[in-house]
């Protein structure tokens, strides 16, 4: 069979859908000091998921304004500067109104996910990290 | 503020795939 680091390597979707390979990438990410954007990533995916338990409004509007304040927010933020202008003051104008919408941070998620795939991936697989383990 | 960073937490861990 084949082991899962040579999977991890097909793409970036492979490399996170593995327990191993997201430890393994993060700490590559937490060495580079932009972890923030793999646990931003798995925020919003986790955000889109509430969506199925109804009668959570609650909880909704707690963990929208929670993703908010800690990776928008502060513009010096890893994860705030990768994210576009407009895309974050749509985000702000849903917490701000209380508009709360599963998809909301969707469009921040696909912006964090092509800087991932074009800057990080690529050099995760270069790194004496993920070479090290392979 | 606590239960803030727990709530995140949760969250983020809800996403990630279950172990094989």
């Amino acid at each position: 069979p084949t082991p899962p680091y040579v999977k991890w390597a097909e793409s970036l979707h492979s490399l996170l859908d593995d327990q191993d390979g997201i430890h393994l990438f993060r700490t590559f990410l937490k060495q580079e000091e932009c972890a923030d954007m793999l646990d931003f990533w798995f925020a919003c995916s986790g955000f889109r998921k509430l969506e199925a338990n109804e009668g959570n409004e609650e909880k909704k509007v707690k963990l929208a304004k929670a993703i908010y304040k800690k990776y928008i927010l502060d513009n010096n933020g890893i994860v705030s500067r990768q994210i576009k202008p407009a895309t974050k003051s749509f985000i702000k104008d849903c917490v701000m109104k209380l508009h709360i919408d599963p998809a909301m941070f969707d469009q921040a998620q696909t912006e964090i996910q092509t800087m991932m795939e074009e800057n990080t991936y690529p050099l995760f697989l270069k790194s004496d990290i993920y070479l090290e383990y392979t | 503020i606590d239960s803030e960073d727990d709530l995140l937490q949760e969250c983020i861990s809800s996403a990630m795939p279950k172990k094989k």
